[in-house]
């Protein structure tokens, strides 16, 4: 199976 | 005081129209820069970033920086009654809690305005870092649309793998597989056909489809989409705004457990 991260998980808040 | 004209009022209908459906409600951030939007789908798994140039407009007052909070699909409602040929001008006084939308036809003989309620919304800005992607494809929009409403029919996911041959993309279902390979192809009469791949690593990645169809909403708004692809980052889809700017979704690749 495949699991599917979020785009926070890349990318940080600022 | 806020005061954006924009003659081709079209483009700000089509990139609603493109993004409604992702996102529920967005910060609409009007500075010196241009009109911009950044915000993830309620899953956060993908995001828009969208950029108006403010050489873009032919009229742009912008006093002060100021962050608008939309309901977009209330947005895409009021911006349906304007006509395709009309010029649009958004309006804001400092401190008020709406914008007016302005509709002129083009030959002035019918003026509209429609005031849309402002939102507070919390939203989270996510600094998206310089990248340097090993895989950038530019092809036509409409030929990707299509790829990619054809492979939902069949499956979930579309794996999209580049090699100098080409872009291939894969699926598949509980009916069987598919495969859509498009080649490298720069000889066509227009620019605007052609696929161009520039690749420094083949690179393979799996995305929803789900998500992939909702970006291509924004195929009207250009005639070539650039992918960009490496290994463990977000593909981004980009499609340009002639002359304005453009509107880039970021997607995150599934990962195999």
């Amino acid at each position: 199976g495949s699991k599917q991260p979020t785009i926070t998980r890349f990318f940080s808040k600022v | 005081m806020l005061e954006l004209r924009l003659v081709q009022g079209s483009l700000l209908k089509k990139v609603l129209e493109a993004i409604k459906d992702l996102v529920n409600d967005a910060n609409f951030d009007c500075s010196a820069t241009g009109f911009s939007l950044q915000a993830m789908d309620s899953s956060h798994v993908a995001l828009v970033a969208l950029l108006l140039r403010s050489e873009g407009f032919e009229h742009y007052r912008c006093d002060r920086n100021l962050s608008m909070g939309m309901n977009l699909g209330n947005m895409a409602k009021m911006l349906k009654c304007a006509g395709n040929d009309d010029i649009i001008t958004l309006k804001a006084d400092d401190g008020s809690d709406t914008v007016t939308f302005m509709f002129e036809s083009p030959t002035q003989d019918k003026i509209s305005d429609f005031e849309m309620k402002l939102m507070d919304i919390d939203s989270e800005h996510l600094g998206i870092p310089e990248a340097e992607y090993h895989a950038i494809v530019r092809m036509p929009s409409s030929e990707f649309g299509r790829i990619c409403k054809d492979l939902s029919s069949i499956g979930d996911t579309v794996v999209i793998s580049v090699t100098k041959e080409g872009v291939k993309f894969s699926t598949r279902g509980d009916i069987g597989t598919a495969n859509i390979v498009c080649r490298q192809n720069n000889t066509v009469d227009k620019p605007e056909e052609a696929t161009i791949i520039e690749m420094t690593e083949p690179v393979s990645l799996t995305f929803a489809l789900r998500y992939m169809n909702s970006f291509t909403k924004a195929t009207p708004l250009s005639s070539i989409v650039t992918l960009s692809l490496s290994s463990d980052l977000p593909v981004v889809v980009e499609y340009k705004i002639a002359e304005m700017g453009y509107i880039r979704f970021y997607l995150a690749p599934k990962i195999e457990e």
